[in-house]
């Protein structure tokens, strides 16, 4: 279950329409602009809902995150972003149309456990790597 | 579609999901475990048996640890179903700690032999190590039997309680057998008894044609054979929380990858 996934597409296209008709300025990012910047948003996985409760026995779910918003100048200003990041945005100032701004994506992520039976009943606890993710950044 | 549970954060917004949406929700999920399908096990009532309460104890240690670590679910995961164990030790926390997977298996065998050709007690188990994922090597193997007061003729004794593998059977005389781990307990206690079973569960994993089997004796100490049930062993009749079971660790020996779709 993820919140405003239907705002996101409306407000890519509003990002894409503004794109193309001016070039960001630096100092052209207000506070309505920054609210929209690369970061966390909350998303839980719920193998309950899923229907899985005869063979999950833990967790019921599990906030994953998944990250979302702009990478636009300056991007050091509310998360981590790469010294790559930063060449990215200077080309894209140069040349919008041809050159995307940096992509917003984790830069931290976390293992969850999951407890789980098999079609034998019998039982198995692994550990999966890279599934919950603890912050975003600029790459 | 709101959902009201106290593990989830209150400003997620929910939205019932179209079936096709859930079943491609699944699939990738299923994916993601690296499932080839939704697991459907068998017999009602399994929760409540001692493996999955011994593995949700496991679970639980390990949730509290990466917890501890800061590198955990930023929410407490609660469990699909409740359960009140309490078998974990710090020895098992220590395999946690180096596993990437933990395995509980359950016994096989339908009907226990408890009387040899040579008129020695014994109880067989056996435990099928061919669904292991593919990657993944034991570095440690465990059987675990839980044993009550011993009938009240053996008050004040000591019990050996020993594991043997087998190996070799034979139509009309005793199976070959190689002793493996053996405990010396008193009559009057209760509780889990844990058996190393490291190296043959590797041996079954690599040559699961030579899984025969185990096999569980109780003696005196001076060496008469006891009666497994008035020893106070659980087998198959017992309790579900106290049936045996075997439990592996494994680490994983390289890296998997998805296949590509």
């Amino acid at each position: 279950a993820a919140g405003g996934k239907k705002k996101n597409h409306n407000r890519n296209k509003s990002t894409n329409q503004q794109e193309s008709s001016r070039a960001p300025k630096t100092g052209d990012y207000n506070t309505s602009e920054q609210k929209q910047a690369c970061k966390k948003h909350e998303l839980y996985v719920s193998f309950r809902d899923l229907g899985w409760q005869d063979w999950i026995i833990a967790p019921e779910g599990y906030a994953a995150f998944y990250c979302d918003g702009e990478c636009s100048f300056p991007l050091n200003a509310h998360m981590n972003a790469t010294n790559h990041a930063i060449v990215q945005t200077l080309v894209h100032l140069m040349f919008p149309d041809n050159v995307p701004k940096p992509c917003c994506a984790p830069t931290k992520l976390n293992a969850i456990s999951v407890l789980y039976f098999d079609d034998s009943s019998n039982v198995i606890l692994k550990k999966y790597r890279n599934m919950v993710v603890r912050s975003c950044g600029c790459h | 579609c709101g959902f009201t549970d106290n593990h989830v954060h209150s400003s997620f917004i929910y939205r019932r999901l179209r079936n096709h949406e859930r079943r491609e929700i699944q699939r990738e999920i299923l994916s993601i475990l690296g499932l080839p399908h939704r697991p459907r096990p068998f017999s009602p009532g399994k929760q409540a048996s001692s493996a999955p309460l011994f593995m949700l104890d496991l679970y639980n240690a390990m949730a509290v640890e990466e917890e501890e670590e800061g590198v955990a679910q930023p929410y407490r995961a609660a469990p699909l179903l409740g359960h009140s164990p309490a078998l974990t030790s710090a020895h098992d926390t220590n395999f946690l700690n180096d596993a990437d997977m933990v395995m509980s298996f359950v016994n096989l065998v339908e009907k226990d032999k408890d009387f040899s050709h040579q008129r020695r007690h014994f109880k067989e188990f056996r435990f099928d190590l061919t669904q292991i994922p593919d990657g993944e090597a034991v570095t440690a193997a465990e059987f675990r039997i839980y044993k009550d007061r011993s009938h009240s003729r053996y008050d004040n004794i000591t019990l050996k309680v020993s594991i043997y593998q087998v190996v070799k059977e034979y139509q009309n005389k005793d199976a070959e057998t190689f002793l493996l781990d053996s405990k010396k307990v008193q009559a009057s206690d209760g509780g889990w008894l844990v058996f190393d079973i490291t190296a043959t569960s590797n041996h079954w994993v690599m040559n699961p044609q030579q899984n025969l089997g185990l096999q569980l004796c109780v003696e005196t100490v001076d060496g008469r054979s006891v009666n497994i049930k008035s020893a106070g062993i659980i087998g198959r009749n017992g309790p579900q929380s106290k049936q045996p079971f075997l439990v592996a660790f494994f680490k994983a020996s390289g890296v998997l990858l998805r296949s590509v779709r």
